[in-house]
């Protein structure tokens, strides 16, 4: 039974994307089986993977919408034992029709749940709001992995994010645990990253990732080569740290 | 009569907020009358200006759903000629209550008409989507300022905001221009930097500001102390490159 994993913060350019893609790409080459769902409108896991998405005939939207089975949309990347279920702009107009579907926000649950068995690790990117495709997404999970820029706004957002995960807990899906919090975009050279650091550890005792992923320049290249970074550089900083990551995600199973 | 200015784009952290607190700091330096409205409900615009939300008894949530006076919640910032209308956690809610509401697009445009004449510029601060709050946004603007971050994903989602915009003008707000297109963290030392202004040009004709804001750390660190760059740091390369754009939004009147 494969672990759901979403990967979830209000809080724009956090790197929710670049970690589900990432980290999933790390723990394909460690051999396990991994799909990346990217349930965002804007479709960057799917392109980050290099999947041509105008080319498309279906994708998420189908599935949450239409009850396509998830299986019928999965695509296979450039990275062995790494597939996903893309989204194109159609997915846009998701939040909207979900308002008054019957089970609104099930929808991705009863379309994972049919492929569960055939993964390790399943991770769902999501958008950068808490409307209807990121509770979608946190109802249909095991886990929520939650990635923080190092940055003064990103401790803003947290207790809207922490508000929402608990009122998910309460009336959606009470399994939802946090698998941890990814710092991000560290940046050594600032007292900013070190303060935020600090306080994020201060916050959430026991839950920080001990993985820390600098700023490097690569990570933001790779994605427009269609790579996941252990591609596009293997021996990067980037490259490193995701790795050492997915041992850590290892580790807690 | 006011110019009203939505800074809006999906894309999460490409300087929105950053780009509505300091382009509006720098106008008001000029001697121009400047409002923030902190229209997202993470309230970095709010608390980036030194407003303590924890403390305020009223937000935009109460005008917008309410119909409270947008003059009752406006707060003086640090920065002479700057005010804001601050956001609070209460404003996230707003998104789901006005799916319902009549006229449910054009509670955002009737609060600031209703203060128009007070202020020389009036920035509207989105949140990273494309949702209700967001076209409420785009309904009540005479002009979008669009801020594109020096990143591969940034080309991804044009698409899709110049689909929403087109759609505003069509249906909420013929009156709705382009007051042009941003280029903010652009990294001089990294290709990928480079290739992005060149494809964002491309794709803009005409509408791309001169002035292109650089990464510059000192910019991040200014809502830690809750001010503008101007008063954070008058010298840093972040408040030269805003006051220059500050000139260029004066001459496109
Ligand atoms: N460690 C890093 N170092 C440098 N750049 C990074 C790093 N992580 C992510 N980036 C870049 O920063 C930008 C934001 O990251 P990303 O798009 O993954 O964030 P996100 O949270 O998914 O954004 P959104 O909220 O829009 O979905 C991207 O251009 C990405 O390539
Ligand atoms: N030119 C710059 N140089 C360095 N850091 C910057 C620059 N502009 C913005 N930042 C920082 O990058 C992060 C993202 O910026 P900001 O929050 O303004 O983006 P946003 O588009 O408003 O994000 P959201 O989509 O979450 O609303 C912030 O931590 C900000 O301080
Ligand atoms: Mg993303
Ligand atoms: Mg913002």
């Amino acid at each position: 039974m494969g672990q759901i994993i979403a990967v979830a913060n209000q809080k724009g350019g956090v790197a929710k994307t670049t970690t589900a893609i990432n980290l999933g790409a790390c723990l394909a080459e460690l051999g396990n089986k991994v799909l990346i769902v990217d349930n965002d409108p804007q479709g960057n896991a799917s392109s980050g993977l290099g999947i041509q998405r105008d080319n498309l005939s279906q994708c998420l939207y189908n599935v949450i919408i239409e009850g396509e089975p998830l299986e019928e949309v999965i695509l296979q990347t450039e990275t062995p034992g790494l597939k996903v279920a893309p989204a194109t702009i159609q997915l846009a107009g998701a939040e909207i029709e979900l308002v008054s579907a019957i089970s609104r926000e099930h929808k991705l649950k009863r379309a994972i749940d049919s492929v569960r068995d055939n993964f390790d690790y399943i991770f769902i990117d999501c958008p950068p709001s808490l409307g209807l495709l990121t509770l979608n997404a946190l109802t249909a999970a095991d886990k929520a992995l939650i990635p923080i820029q190092c940055e003064y706004y990103a401790l803003e957002g947290l207790s809207l994010l922490m508000n929402t995960i608990n009122l998910v807990q309460k009336h959606l899906n009470p399994a939802l645990e946090i698998l941890g919090v990814l710092l991000t975009m560290f940046d050594a050279r600032t007292n900013l990253s070190i303060q935020v650091v600090d306080e994020v550890k201060a916050h959430f005792p026991g839950k920080v990732f001990r993985s820390i992923i600098p700023r490097n320049v690569r990570l933001s290249e790779a994605p427009s080569h269609g790579q996941a970074i252990i591609s596009y550089d293997s021996k990067s900083r980037g490259a490193e740290l995701y790795r050492e990551l997915a041992k850590e995600v290892l580790e807690l199973e």
